[in-house]
């Protein structure tokens, strides 16, 4: 179950990038 | 500011969306690739059109696990973008961030660090030291340093985000419910069990005083039964059904990924000290909830 928690987080893309 | 995106990379962005998830590769690609040397011969290679082109590809090999590509294309568009929007552009924060993921997908997270913490510190200067997207910023370094074992920093990055998201989005916020657990993890991973017990009950109380109000004697969250329970146990011996907890199937109804995870955590919690009781009423609420 630790690990299910730790694999729930991801890095978070920035889809901002795209409207510049 | 000053640079809008034209309507022509717009749709063209729409369109090798609509390819990818369609698994579509080798339309998206070639698509990419030519729009870029169109861009390149019209605008020449150092203009803003071409960076956000450069970031479209990469995203479709982003899609494609082909991170080493992706990566090569991001450090183009970042010195494209630091040249014509400047150093602390948030298009230069943004494009570190996500070349800072790349190398973290890579399990290369020592070379992403140091992007992501320039990413900090543009937004940190342009929006200020307390703006959500510093916060996000903070989730990613913070994550970045789990995966180093860098525990101390882990819990500063968290705790400064968790603040920022409490402050600005409300304790209501799923980003609240999402970075405690995230620093129960980081908890967990130290040993510190009490810590990321309070945490989880803390995640668990706030999502059913949400949805049900204020805890009171009839109206206690889920975790509150499950202590119930395991103490009446020793008392009488078989308990019975949950139905003789009032408002158990209330308590149960409280349903969102984060808690969901947050019902295995605490039960794995639960399971640890032998309450065995308490473990299976969180992990049955967790099924039911699926």
């Amino acid at each position: 179950d630790q690990q299910g928690t730790s694999r729930q987080q991801q890095l978070e893309w920035d889809d901002s990038t795209l409207t510049y | 500011g000053g640079y809008e995106v034209p309507n022509r990379l717009r749709t063209l962005h729409n369109l090798v969306i609509q390819y990818a998830s369609q698994g579509r590769y080798e339309v998206a690609v070639p698509l990419c690739k030519q729009a870029l040397e169109d861009l390149e011969k019209s605008s020449g290679h150092d203009h803003p059109d071409v960076a956000t082109m450069l970031n479209i590809l990469a995203l479709v090999y982003r899609d494609q696990n082909k991170y080493k590509e992706a990566t090569h294309l991001l450090n183009d568009a970042l010195a494209i973008r630091e040249k014509t929007l400047g150093k602390d552009h948030p298009a230069v924060a943004a494009t570190l961030n996500n070349l800072a993921v790349l190398f973290g997908k890579r399990g290369k997270y020592k070379e992403a660090e140091p992007l992501c913490k320039r990413a900090l510190g543009i937004r940190e200067k342009v929006l200020g030291r307390s703006h959500p997207d510093v916060a996000k910023q903070l989730n990613n370094l913070a994550l970045l340093c789990l995966n180093q074992a860098k525990y101390d920093e882990v819990e500063y990055y968290y705790k400064r985000a968790l603040e920022i998201f409490e402050s600005k989005l409300g304790g209501d916020d799923p980003s609240v419910a999402r970075t405690k657990n995230n620093l129960a993890t980081c908890y967990l991973k130290q040993g510190k069990f009490k810590d990321a017990e309070t945490l989880y009950k803390e995640i668990l109380t706030r999502a059913h005083e949400k949805e049900f109000g204020s805890v009171n004697n009839d109206n206690k969250p889920i975790w509150m039964h499950a202590e119930e329970r395991e103490e009446s146990k020793s008392k009488q011996k078989d308990s019975g059904p949950y139905v003789e907890y009032g408002s158990w199937y209330k308590a149960c109804k409280v349903d969102s990924p984060t808690v969901n995870t947050t019902l295995k955590s605490l039960g794995a919690l639960y399971r640890r000290q032998g309450k065995l009781e308490a473990a299976e009423t969180l992990e049955e609420c967790a099924t039911k909830s699926r």
